[in-house]
């Protein structure tokens, strides 16, 4: 333990040069290189592949690694831009990225679109977003008859389907949202701001990387 | 109602992300 390169450990596959990362995102390479030391944890939960699977996501995210639900699925999804079923450290760094207080709010925006885009119609239906109440009132103790369910999503498009055809485009939901802020409340991650304080063994080893730089 | 679907949804756990950050 304590002051051991980062530089001589073995990388896992998909390692992405922190300095490229740091100017594709909204991290330093410091940061970039407290992200892997915690893609490295994440990615040896289960499958010790050095790739994040969707059983040690849901682990990370429920301490449960046969949860399903419908909006970690579509997170990680999201995430695996490749679609090959693993989330890769690029690909990790540049998703979170989306998530740092300082993201522009625009592709803040542009990812909780394709988030709620089930099907990946480039549209928000009807009927996805019912699905989708649905879905959160399985996962929770809220109770709702099926009646409340309709009012609540016809009342959501008539507000937010300006063009009133049935469904929510990308330019509809951008000012929907500009009158709604609080949609994106979950798209900002505070802990991103002081990620190497959350690593502090990280920055003991990065100290080392630095001085071989 | 007063509820809008989005924020209803937006409830869920599988949008809190913050359990990446905990210590495993």
């Amino acid at each position: 333990m304590g002051c051991i390169s980062t530089k001589h450990t073995k990388q896992t596959p998909g390692y992405e040069d922190p300095k490229v990362l740091a100017s594709e995102t909204a991290f330093t390479v410091s940061e970039v290189e407290a992200l892997y030391e915690l893609y490295k944890k994440l990615s040896f939960l289960i499958i010790k592949d050095g790739l994040i699977h969707k059983e040690e996501f849901q682990l990370a995210l429920f301490r449960n690694s046969e949860k399903q639900n419908l909006f970690a699925d579509r997170v990680f999804d999201l995430f695996d831009v490749k679609h090959n079923g693993v989330i890769e450290f690029g690909e990790f760094v540049r998703s979170l990225s989306i998530f740092h207080p300082d993201a522009p709010e625009e592709d803040k925006i542009a990812f909780a679109f394709r988030l709620y885009d089930l099907r990946q119609t480039g549209y928000i239906e009807r009927e996805e977003l019912k699905e989708m109440v649905m879905a959160l009132l399985n996962e929770s103790d809220l109770r709702l008859s099926d009646e409340v369910v309709e009012q609540i999503v016809d009342k959501t498009f008539g507000q937010a389907d300006s063009k009133g055809d049935g469904r929510i485009d990308l330019d509809e939901w951008k000012e929907f949202v500009k009158k709604n802020p609080s949609l994106l409340r979950n798209m900002t991650l505070p802990y991103l701001k002081d990620i190497t304080m959350a690593f502090p063994s990280f920055v003991m080893k990065s100290e080392v990387s630095d001085e071989d730089m | 109602t007063n509820l809008n679907a989005f924020d209803i949804i937006s409830l869920s756990a599988g949008f809190d992300l913050s359990g990446l950050f905990e210590e495993k």
